[in-house]
């Protein structure tokens, strides 16, 4: 068991150094370590992130977007590892500026080949780039109900 | 195991019978503040099985059924049903689509049903198994669980990284 | 001193009914009630918030957004009885649906007749309802610096 | 007490000297993620005479001095200066504006001025109690601080009520 643990660290691993460039840029690294590697059934893992040109520092002082893209990386890269059937996302871009944001729809447009992505957004370019959307309203107060949404009316 | 549908009637604010169809590729879900998007998540989450009333966003079971509104009087009953192909034949080969039904009346009563017939949650946990689908899985992601990983609450790390072991 | 938490409490009260008000719509109501009256010197303060139709809860059951508007509703109530000389808003806005942001907007635009407002922001709407913006960018990788931003550039 | 400026050197991520002036009305600051506007408001609260670390989102006094970049090396220095009119006589009257200058050396002195003559932290603070002034305060918000407002985190919803009173 903890060899497959520390076999499956180190595909995400990898898989972190990948998306974690992909989502800011190739200039930028970030690196796992295993706090414990003495003791694998119980040792934690630490996240180093250093975006291009910042000195590496601890990923509490990232910026609200930068922790964003951080932590997906991390999802992301373990999803890489074993891509479950379908994937929920609940408002993960609404601390991402605009640049982030089409990033991240351009790899969750990438992932969706191998499962079905569900996403709620109050975000325009998200919007833009899903295949089919859903609106909810409260047209009787306090009952939520189902309206198709026509693509061109949010353009 | 291709999502096809999902059902939600009675369950938090979704009074009416409401039918949401998935088809390949990106589902977006959108609308005003409050209308109901996150709740949708919420009953696909309890459908599938979850058992921490807190991750529903709830106090207590009775808190997840219709409760009323200023035109309406509450609900008596919760029900969501999943439906998707049985691509990875999780039930014998002779059924094309699963459909996974979760009821809870407000006398406290629960009942599950796995293709309209009734099973226990444990048959619904089991169906699940070795799928990917999980609930607390690094496949359903809002900006708490971010909060989560960079503090590394509760070795969330970790415990995201052993669901892909 | 207990006296003066009461009426400060009282005129808060008062304020968060009408502000709440503003930022939902006419027919939403909210109260605020002190969690243990006879006690002054150690009471809690409990808020119930009942938008328009639904039945009021526990307001750890509303929504991301109504959750940003009715804490946002408390806060400027208590701004509305001791104005600060100048306010800070730190991507306040980012829960917010379209509506809420013009609502909110709104509300800050009333309120700088009397404060000085220095608001963060990503989105567009809030953007265009400023008097001047700062643009911030690290063209030198790791170094921040201002920018002077030419409003007819986000339209 | 109208604000006229923010100048901020080798605090945090702005290691050249950075001058914000400020009008009447609404100042927007806007940027992509990780560009440093959450710093510029750090830069705020700590000029006023924050001294939590926690709410400066550091470990230690260290971390709030430019730490270096590919192409620059380390400040030994962050001074920030918050200047604004003195229409409430703060300081006497033959002054027309005031200026506030907090300075931490990497060696780890610390001076604080007030026009330009050396003063104590006490000093500044004393300076903005009774302004409205302060950091803990109903009027800087972000949105740990609608987190805590929700769940009411030690008593939050009393303490801010407690500072209009
Ligand atoms: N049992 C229930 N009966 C009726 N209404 C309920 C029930 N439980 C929750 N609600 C209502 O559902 C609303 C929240 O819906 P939800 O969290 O899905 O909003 P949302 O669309 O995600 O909004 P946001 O964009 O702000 O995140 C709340 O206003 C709440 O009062
Ligand atoms: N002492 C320091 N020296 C150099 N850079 C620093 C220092 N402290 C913080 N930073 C950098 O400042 C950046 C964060 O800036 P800030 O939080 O202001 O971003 P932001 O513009 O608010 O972004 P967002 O839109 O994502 O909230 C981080 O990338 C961090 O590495
Ligand atoms: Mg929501
Ligand atoms: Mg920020």
């Amino acid at each position: 068991a903890n060899q497959q643990f520390l076999e499956t660290f180190n595909k995400v691993r990898e898989n972190f150094q990948m998306v974690f460039k992909a989502l800011f840029t190739e200039e930028d690294t970030a690196d796992m370590i295993l706090d414990n590697p003495e003791n694998l059934a119980e040792t934690g893992i630490d996240i180093v992130a250093k975006p291009k040109g910042k000195r590496p520092s601890s990923i509490s002082q990232l910026s609200g977007g930068e922790k964003t893209l951080t932590a997906t990386a991390l999802l992301f890269a373990i999803y890489l590892i074993k891509p479950a059937p379908f994937c929920i996302l609940d408002e993960v871009d609404a601390p991402l500026d605009d640049a982030n944001v089409g990033k991240f729809t351009q790899m969750i447009q990438k992932f969706s080949e191998n499962s079905q992505f569900i996403i709620v957004t109050h975000n325009k370019m998200t919007m833009s780039c899903v295949d089919v959307i859903y609106g909810v309203t409260m047209q009787e107060p306090g009952v939520s109900k189902l309206v198709p949404v026509d693509f061109r009316s949010l353009n | 195991m291709r999502l096809k549908s999902l059902e939600i009637k009675g369950f938090k604010s979704f009074a009416d019978k409401t039918v949401v169809s998935f088809d390949e590729g990106i589902t977006g879900i959108i609308g005003p503040n409050g209308c109901g998007k996150s709740n949708i998540i919420d009953s696909i989450r309890w459908v599938i099985g979850e058992q921490k009333i807190s991750a529903l966003r709830s106090e207590n079971l009775d808190a997840l059924v219709f409760n009323g509104s200023k035109t309406r009087s509450p609900s008596g009953l919760a029900e969501v049903s999943l439906t998707f192909e049985n691509t990875r034949n999780l039930l014998p080969t002779e059924f094309s689509t699963v459909t996974v039904t979760r009821r809870f009346y407000k006398n406290g009563e629960s009942e599950y049903r796995l293709n309209d017939v009734q099973c226990r949650l444990k048959d619904i946990h089991n169906l699940f198994l070795d799928t990917g689908v999980s609930n607390d899985s690094y496949a359903i992601i809002e900006l708490g669980m971010v909060d989560d990983i960079i503090k590394d609450k509760e070795n969330s790390r970790r415990r995201m990284l052993e669901q892909a072991a």
